[in-house]
Order: C-alpha cells, then sequence, then structure tokens
C-alpha cells in the first residue's frame, strides 16, 4: 500500500493505525514512530517502501537478538511456567517436553495444576505423548508438595529439564500470587541455582492487559522469558513489543498450533514482518 | 481514570459557556487515548468520539459540572447506549429441551462457562444435561464430567466417538428420554479461519438447532475481538456473548467492540473459576470500567 508514494503525515497515520490494529498500543505506537521520523531524516528515506522496510527493521532491532531458552548439560534444569488462566501454558510444556525429549534429554514434567478440573490428565496425556515422566498428586493436593515432590524425584533420576506447570491465575488475585511467590522459593531452596527459566506464557489475542501481567508477574517470580501462543490466529501478538520495550523480558518461544510439534523459537525479523501482512 | 484527565485538560473551561471546536478536539484526543488503552477496536473508537463530538459541540457548560464532568457524562450515557439495551436471560423453548451451544477460541472459558449456566439455571428451575463435545483437547471430557459431578449435573458423552456432531444429536435425544428440559453443548476451542472446524459448528447447529449459540470471549482480548466475533456470527450466527475472567483488572474494551459490530446482546459475564461465578452483564458497570 505504501510503496511508490511520497511520505506524507497520512502516511504515518496509517502506520500508527496499523501498530494499533496488533495491539502495540498508543505509548509504544508513537515511541516507535518517534525513532522512524528520526531515522527517516537521518538516512533520508523518500518513498513509502522505505519508510516500511525502516519501521520493521526498528521493531525487530527494539525487540533484541534471538534468545534461545538457557540450558546446562550435565545438570538439574528447571523451567518454571506462569501467566493468566487459558493462555495455553500446560500444552506447551507438551510441546516442550517433546522438543528436548527428542534432542536425548531426560525430561519430567510435574503437575503443578492441583486446583483446575482434570489439570492433572490434561498434563498426563502430554507427558504420554512426548513419552517423558510425570510427577503428580491427586486433585485438591498443595501444589507446593506437587513441586517439592518433582524436585526430589528429577534430582534422584538425574533429570536433565523439569517443567513445571501451574495453574493460572490473574494476577490481581494476591493470593494465588502469593501461592507462586512459594512455588519459586520450594525450588531455589531444593534445588539451588536450578532454575534456568521462568517462562511467562501469554496469548496472542490479548490486549494491554498483558503489559500489566508481565508487569505483576515479574514482581513475584524472576521471568526470563516469554512464550507467545496462539499466532496461529489473526492476532499479531504486538503486544510483546510493548512489554519488551516497558518490562525489558526477551520473547523466546511461540506457538503455532495445539500439535505437539506447534512450536518454535522466536524470530525479531519474521515477526516484524509478520505485522505487515 | 478519563475523569480526571479531562479535568486536567479542560479546567480553564469552567462556566465559560459553550466549548469550543479546539476544547473539544483536545477532549476527544483524551476520549480516544483512554478507549484505545482500554482495548476497544479501532475503528469503533472512531465511530465513537465522533458520536461523541456531536454531541459536545455546543453542549453549554452548565455551572454545576465543569467541561471535563460534561463529556465525562456524555461519554458515558453513549456507552451505556452502545452496551446497554439487551437482555440478559436465556430464552427458554416452549417446547423442551432448550438448547444452548458454547463457542469460541481456545482457552476463553466455555467450558467452565458451561457448568457455570448449568449451575444458574438449575437454580431458576430448569433440569440441564451437559453434552461434551469437544473431542480434541486432552482430558476436555473428563474436566466437563469433573464440573458435572461437582454440580450433580449429568454430563453426556460418547467415549472413543470422534464425532462432535452424532454427540450433540445423541445428547439431545438423550435428555428428551430423560425428562431433562436444557441441554448445553460445550464445543472445543477453535480458530474462527479454522474452515474444517467452523463448519464442524455448522454441522452441528443443523443436526440439534440450538435456541440460543452464545459466544465466550476473554475479557482481555485486544484488538482482534471484532475479526472474531464478526467471523463467529457470520459464518455461523451468534446470539449471545459471554464475557470471561472479568474478575482480572483488563478494562475490557472488547465488550464495547463486539457488542458495537456485531449488535448482539452481552448475556453474562464470567467473573471467577468457581462454579457460582457467572453473572447477569450489568452496561453502568462496565462502561464504568472501559472509562478506568
Ligand atoms: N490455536 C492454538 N491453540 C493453542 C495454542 N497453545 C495452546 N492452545 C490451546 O489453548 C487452549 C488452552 O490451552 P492450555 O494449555 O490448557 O492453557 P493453560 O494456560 O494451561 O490453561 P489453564 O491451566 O486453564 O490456565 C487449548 O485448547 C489448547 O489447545 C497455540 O499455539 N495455538
Ligand atoms: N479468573 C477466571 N478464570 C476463568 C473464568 N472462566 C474460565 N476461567 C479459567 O480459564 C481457563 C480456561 O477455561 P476453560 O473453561 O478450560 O476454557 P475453554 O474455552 O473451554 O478452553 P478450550 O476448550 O481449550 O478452548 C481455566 O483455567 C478456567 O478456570 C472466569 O470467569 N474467571
Ligand atoms: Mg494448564
Ligand atoms: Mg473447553
Amino acid at each position: 500500500l505504501l510503496s511508490g508514494r511520497k511520505i506524507d503525515e497520512e502516511m504515518y497515520e496509517e502506520l500508527e493505525d496499523l501498530l494499533i490494529m496488533h495491539d502495540v498500543g498508543v505509548t509504544a505506537a508513537t515511541n516507535l514512530l518517534r525513532d522512524l521520523r528520526r531515522l527517516v531524516k537521518d538516512r533520508k528515506i523518500l518513498d513509502g517502501e522505505g519508510l516500511r522496510l525502516l519501521l520493521k527493521e526498528i521493531i525487530s532491532n527494539s525487540l533484541g537478538e534471538k534468545k534461545p531458552l538457557r540450558l546446562e548439560p550435565g545438570t538439574l534444569n528447571i523451567f518454571l511456567v506462569v501467566g493468566v488462566n487459558g493462555v495455553g501454558k500446560t500444552t506447551t510444556i507438551g510441546k516442550l517436553a517433546q522438543r528436548y525429549k527428542e534432542q536425548g534429554l531426560k525430561v519430567m514434567v510435574a503437575a503443578g495444576d492441583t486446583f483446575r478440573a482434570a489439570a492433572s490428565s490434561q498434563l498426563e496425556i502430554w507427558a504420554e505423548r512426548a513419552g517423558v515422566y510425570l510427577v503428580s498428586h491427586a486433585d485438591g493436593a498443595d501444589p507446593a508438595a506437587v513441586v517439592f515432590d518433582a524436585v526430589h524425584s528429577a534430582r534422584a533420576k538425574k533429570i536433565d529439564l523439569l517443567l513445571v506447570d501451574t495453574a493460572g491465575r490473574l494476577h490481581n488475585k494476591s493470593n494465588l500470587m502469593q501461592e507462586l511467590g512459594k512455588i519459586r522459593r520450594i525450588i531455589d531452596r531444593e534445588a539451588e541455582h536450578s532454575l534456568r527459566e521462568v517462562l511467562l506464557v501469554v496469548d496472542a489475542t490479548t490486549g494491554q492487559n498483558a503489559l500489566v501481567q508481565a508487569k505483576e508477574f515479574a514482581q513475584i517470580v524472576p521471568v526470563t522469558g516469554i512464550v507467545l501462543t496462539k499466532l496461529d490466529g489473526t492476532a499479531k501478538g504486538g503486544i510483546v513489543i510493548a512489554i519488551n520495550q516497558e518490562q525489558k523480558i526477551p520473547i523466546k518461544i511461540i506457538g503455532v498450533g495445539e500439535k505437539i510439534s506447534d512450536l518454535r523459537d522466536f524470530d525479531p525479523q519474521e515477526f516484524a514482518e509478520a505485522l505487515f501482512e | 481514570g478519563l475523569g480526571d484527565k479531562l479535568q486536567a485538560t479542560l479546567k480553564k473551561l469552567r462556566g465559560k459557556g459553550k466549548l469550543t471546536e479546539k476544547d473539544i478536539s483536545d477532549a476527544m484526543r483524551e476520549v480516544r487515548m483512554a478507549l484505545l488503552e482500554a482495548d476497544v477496536n479501532l475503528k469503533v473508537v472512531r465511530d465513537f468520539v465522533n458520536a461523541v463530538k456531536e454531541r459536545a459541540i455546543g453542549a453549554d457548560v452548565l455551572e454545576s459540572l465543569t467541561p471535563g464532568q460534561q463529556i465525562v457524562k456524555i461519554v458515558h450515557e453513549e456507552l451505556m447506549n452502545l452496551l446497554g439495551g439487551s437482555t440478559s436471560r436465556i430464552a427458554i423453548a416452549s417446547k423442551p429441551p432448550t438448547v444452548l451451544m458454547l463457542v469460541g477460541l481456545q482457552g476463553a472459558g466455555k467450558t467452565t462457562q458451561a457448568g457455570k449456566l448449568a449451575l444458574s439455571l438449575r437454580k431458576s428451575g430448569r433440569h440441564p444435561l451437559l453434552v461434551a463435545c469437544d473431542v480434541y483437547r486432552p482430558a476436555a471430557i473428563e474436566q466437563l464430567q469433573v464440573l458435572g459431578r461437582q454440580l450433580d449435573i449429568p454430563v453426556f458423552s460418547i467415549s472413543g466417538n470422534q464425532n462432535p456432531v452424532q454427540i450433540a444429536k445423541q445428547g439431545k435425544e438423550e435428555a428428551m428420554r430423560q425428562g431433562r428440559d436444557l441441554v448445553i453443548i460445550d464445543t472445543a476451542g477453535r480458530l474462527h479461519v479454522d474452515e474444517k472446524l467452523m463448519q464442524e459448528l455448522k454441522d452441528i447447529k443443523a443436526a440439534v438447532m440450538p435456541h440460543e449459540i452464545l459466544l465466550v470471549v476473554d475479557a482481555m482480548t485486544g484488538q482482534d475481538a471484532v475479526n472474531v466475533a464478526e467471523s463467529f456470527n457470520s459464518t455461523l450466527g451468534i446470539d449471545g456473548v459471554i464475557v470471561t475472567k472479568l474478575d482480572g483488572d483488563t478494562r475490557g474494551g472488547a465488550a464495547l467492540s463486539i457488542k458495537a459490530v456485531t449488535g448482539k446482546p452481552i448475556k453474562f459475564v464470567g467473573m471467577g473459576e468457581k462454579l457460582d461465578t457467572l453473572e447477569v452483564f450489568h452496561p453502568d458497570r462496565m462502561a464504568s470500567r472501559i472509562l478506568g
């Protein structure tokens, strides 16, 4: 739409609309466009196509380098998976379990959601599909007890990677956030230096509330990365640009479907490209 | 919230008479910001701000209200007009069973809301049967069965059957046999752009002729809410919307966008994970929430 047109104010407005329509939000969009205007001057960009490529570059650069998930060989690695309700935590753990099992690692998953109906059964099926160990207790058990049990079992079995599933929780529920803090303390106490990643799962359809989610979860646990799910839909997940600007949390993984193989590493350039499709 | 921002923007105008074009455009910029931050869809914001602007131009700045309050009052009324005027009642069929069908994106809260609806409608005298038509998600049927056990409400499912259309049909027949006068069908989450799965919904609809098809939407949905709602409505036809997870702190602008674009009523809101947390939709509370 922009190629062949000279740059004018209307073009900047169209780009702002595009960013807003992809949930980048007014504040982050304003920041991006301010950088864009400055670079247009510096680089003497004259036409719409140049403008579009430059904005893509700015977005891609703001998201940083590709950041893989951290795994130290020869020791227990623990990933704690957190987020609000229904975003794709359990499914993502199934996908991650398969990926690392296929790389030859000894993998275990812990059913830390003891609250929601059939949550353990759901994870049990994923564990079976991925061919990995599972630690779970009866429904209604203390999630802290499951995690304690899983960490000790993982150490005994010389597990390379323990994936800890947690119940979905809204960040404005202080008792649930405190429970999460307790789970993290148990992991740190029972397996010092093993907590390698705390992954906040964010649904790509989420709007501005994802910014608050990132802020609030990061206060309780040391969030090391974001998993952006459901990118196979029509939502582009532009909110992660705002999260990255404000909270400086890298996006590491994306979910692109409901099958066990529908997991990819986050690629900033591909992501920026997709915003303009 | 918006009230404070407008007070600051327009504080010089107390008792000045009519609001000028410049006063209005300054105020409209604040309104636009507030609505976009609340996740209201961009196109809906545009139309809404124009409607507010029409009313604000020439509005008298009353002695009893500051101009900021005056604008907020207009915005609140316009939001109420858009959100309100709908019924939270489920139309009960004259010839039982009444069939309800829940649809929506993955993870929106359909299965949980199915349980909540069953409980709520039993309290008003109905005899519900829950029907488990999600044959894809691991342990989805078990999830509904657990809820049914918690509520002592029967759940119909066919183990090993991979045909949701058949399950829905047999579920309705089973309700008639058992004298259950309300059938609540839980369907699998799906993308509005998945043609095969959207066709499956049409096939279920044709097989059981639901009296109400309710679109279940997560309150924290962003700009995409309009695409989803329009798509489900045009492909399948929806009769109402349930907005879930409103016990969170999201402003919930998606609710406004969906109502504005489809015209379908928001019937209920989900205010928690427990099964007694389904509430009737209150347009005035939603309007205040959106404005922050
Ligand atoms: N289309 C699509 N669906 C997904 C993706 N990831 C997860 N889902 C679906 O989203 C729904 C919710 O997934 P779950 O894994 O149960 O989400 P959760 O965060 O564990 O949910 P709670 O534990 O209830 O908070 C399921 O229907 C999944 O199949 C994805 O990348 N794409
Ligand atoms: N806080 C809160 N959580 C809710 C509400 N409604 C549902 N949930 C939670 O949201 C998550 C997803 O709910 P489900 O009922 O499994 O959603 P679904 O639409 O059936 O998911 P799929 O079948 O995978 O598409 C679960 O953790 C529920 O407990 C609500 O009103 N408030
Ligand atoms: Mg889960
Ligand atoms: Mg479900």
